[in-house]
């Protein structure tokens, strides 16, 4: 999983 | 979502709440970096540009815009609305030497070879010394106003973990420096 997936996260 | 998440972010919105007040209210920004809130807008940007991209929900859109918000904000009351008790004589860390590794190491250690996720690489890697200016300028002046907190997740992410590692030690050297310079009031005072 890349860090662009963790849309959700801030 | 989880409860550890939502109590980071909501430590982080009072955070910025209550240096926003602080300023605006003692009408100062004595004893800020203004150097480490140009470094912090810097990786709200490079980490926020999604909200262009991809909608989440509406809490996420709206906490991305406040951090990003706030943060210009927090800019602008530094260097420009209250410009004259900015202590810039005592910020002079060379914030080049941070964002130039950052970015070098974004380029060469990442996920994925591609425009936003180098920037969202940079971003974490940023984040995790953008508080060095701050401290710098609390060494050597003892004084210190409100600290902005930053977290990660429990996401496993080698990336994420090394770079949460340094900022933990970055902030307890701060909280010792705090200890011993702010609250014990030990100036270090050069010989007449």
């Amino acid at each position: 999983e890349s860090g662009t997936d963790l849309h959700d996260e801030l | 979502m989880n409860i550890f998440r939502l109590l980071g972010d909501l430590s982080h919105l009072i955070a910025i709440i209550i240096l926003l007040h602080k300023i605006w209210h003692s009408r100062s920004c004595a004893g800020i970096s203004g150097k480490s809130q140009v470094l912090f807008a810097l990786v709200y940007t490079s980490r926020y540009l999604d909200l262009i991209t991809t909608y989440v929900s509406l809490y996420n859109t709206l906490m991305k815009i406040f951090f990003l918000a706030s943060s210009y904000a927090t800019i602008y009351l530094i260097y420009v609305k209250f410009r004259a008790t900015y202590d810039k004589n005592h910020d002079t860390f060379r914030i080049e030497f941070l964002i130039l590794p950052s970015v070098l190491l974004a380029l060469l250690i990442n996920h994925q070879f591609s425009f936003l996720e180098v920037l969202w690489t940079f971003s974490i890697y940023l984040e995790s010394v953008a508080i060095l200016p701050q401290l710098f300028m609390v060494s050597k002046t003892g004084e210190a106003e409100s600290i902005t907190s930053h977290y990660f997740e429990y996401h496993y992410d080698l990336i994420a973990i090394v770079a949460g590692v340094v900022q933990t030690v970055l902030y307890c050297d701060f909280f010792y420096l705090y200890i011993t310079k702010v609250l014990k009031g030990k100036k270090l005072q050069l010989p007449a």
